[in-house]
């Protein structure tokens, strides 16, 4: 399962 | 973390405490379309869920309260607090045209089909189109006080400069990611109306602006 890259994001 | 990112977050900071200082100050939430705040509301929620789960850096946690602190203090001031001088009669934008087709949409475009991620891509869709009833608004009263449009330049900014970011961080980085992009692109078009009279009227020093 590809790792659920967190969202760095705002 | 890069500089487009950096300047485009501390604009969006400055688009919402300018609002908030404005409503809080002058005691009138006139000419302030309470519709977007509660859809600017709704994205920073269903966008933020990720606080309860995940912890990316302090200042991603501190920005994150401090957006939805905001934007639920912006929307009491509304539609509590100075109630009275809410102007209902040009805030008639129907926003369920916009919160059924971006809610269809992150459920058949997305990157993934769990809870959390489809939230996310809500939140992302229905920011590109939140400030359409403040935009209505202004164009329905034919004018806009001056915080007003500074509100309105800082708000556009911040996401013209997330576009720059996203070239950035594709070119130095190859991460992109399509829907923020797109999503993106919509919303700082919609703004683009808006740039062009608030430079040029800017220039001429009026202190309103009459949207065609």
């Amino acid at each position: 399962l590809e790792e659920d890259k967190p969202k760095d994001e705002l | 973390m890069n500089i487009f990112r950096l300047t485009g977050d501390l604009s969006h900071l400055a688009a919402i405490i300018i609002l908030l200082l404005k409503i809080w100050k002058t005691r009138s939430c006139a000419g302030i379309s309470g519709k977007s705040q509660v859809l600017f509301a709704l994205v920073f929620t269903t966008r933020y869920l990720d606080l309860l789960t995940s912890f990316i850096s302090l200042y991603n946690t501190t920005m994150k309260i401090i957006y939805i602190g905001c934007a639920y203090a912006t929307v009491y001031l509304i539609y509590m607090k100075f109630k009275a001088t809410y102007d209902g009669n040009h805030d008639t934008f129907r926003v369920e045209f916009l919160v059924v087709p971006v809610g269809g949409l992150a459920f058949l475009v997305n990157h993934d089909f769990s809870p959390l991620e489809i939230l996310w891509t809500f939140s992302i869709y229905l920011e590109s189109v939140a400030i359409l009833p403040q935009l209505f608004m202004i164009s329905k009263t034919g004018e806009a006080e001056t915080i007003t449009t500074h509100y309105l330049f800082f708000l556009g900014l911040y996401r013209a400069l997330y576009l720059i970011n996203w070239i950035w961080r594709f070119y130095f980085e190859g991460f992109f990611d399509m829907i923020a992009i797109v999503a993106g692109v919509v919303q700082t078009i919609l703004y683009c109306d808006f740039f062009y009279l608030y430079v040029t009227k800017g220039e001429s020093g009026s202190n309103k602006i009459n949207p065609a």
